[in-house]
């Protein structure tokens, strides 16, 4: 486990 | 304009100063339902969320939509000036080159008042609907703090398995691997120590421990925190505050190489 996501991945830029 | 007046300083130099190591410049997005905060950190893993509805206030007073453009090391220099008990009130003009803050001792006379020049931040606005969480997790948060702190002596990386037995924090490092485990745990005569577990299903995710101790900063804020894991998706971790105000903290989760 090394890679932390962005959190554009979840949430959408508004 | 802007006039919001908090019975207590602390509350807002709490929250500055929970979320100051997260997000440097923020703006304080203000209207009639309150004032409320939405800042990633840098590296766009982490999102701080924070609503301090106007029943927070009294009074309160905006008129029309004002964001105030706040250097959060700043804003943490002046709450320094004021003492935990002073009542403390926020006004700025409908299209402000400052903010104003007034200290007032309810003990004494003394009334202090700065000023604090605003900037003009173009900040990224994140969409965060509505999740059911798969696993919902109610506990106190000095247990959480310290679970965090003791994890990250061993490791940059926590799981948190939550499954119908309880819910585990473990982590393995260099020296060796650890874990805590919390059942549900209902203590009448001291509720604040509840453990309450919500679960619809198993959830396993793996979190940086730097961005939890990080958030944990917000424990003088609430005696329980909040935490909803859903599998791949961010870690909501959720200190509430009294009129459904709230501090929130997102992360993002790690996944496998």
């Amino acid at each position: 486990y090394s890679q932390q996501l962005a959190l554009e991945l979840y949430f959408y830029l508004s | 304009m802007l006039e919001a007046r908090l019975e207590q300083a602390n509350l807002l130099k709490k929250v500055v100063d929970a979320i100051k190591d997260l997000v440097q410049d923020c703006n304080f997005d203000c209207n009639d339902s309150g004032i409320a905060l939405q800042a990633m950190d840098n590296s766009h893993v982490a999102l701080v969320s924070m609503m301090l509805k106007s029943e927070s206030f009294s009074p309160f007073r905006c008129d029309r939509n004002i964001a105030l453009g706040i250097n959060l090391t700043s804003l943490t220099k002046v709450l320094r000036c004021a003492a935990n008990e002073d009542i403390l009130t926020l006004k700025a003009e409908d299209a402000p080159d400052v903010v104003n803050l007034v200290f007032e001792s309810a003990e004494s006379d003394r009334l202090s008042e700065y000023d604090i020049k605003l900037m003009d931040i173009d900040q990224e606005h994140l969409g965060i609907p509505e999740t059911e969480y798969a696993a919902t997790i109610s506990m106190p948060s000095a247990e959480f703090q310290k679970i965090c702190r003791d994890l990250m002596a061993l490791s940059e990386s926590v799981s948190i398995e939550c499954t119908k037995e309880g819910v585990k924090f473990a982590c393995s490092g260099d020296i060796g691997s650890g874990s805590v485990t919390l059942r549900s745990h209902t203590n009448v005569e001291k509720p604040q120590l509840n453990v309450e577990i919500d679960l619809s299903e198993p959830v396993a995710l793996t979190f940086s421990l730097k961005y939890l101790v990080n958030f944990c900063k917000a424990s003088g804020l609430s005696e329980q925190v909040r935490l909803c894991l859903s599998n791949e998706v961010p870690l909501l971790v959720e200190y509430a505050l009294s009129n459904n105000s709230y501090l929130r903290f997102y992360l993002a989760p790690k996944i496998g190489d």
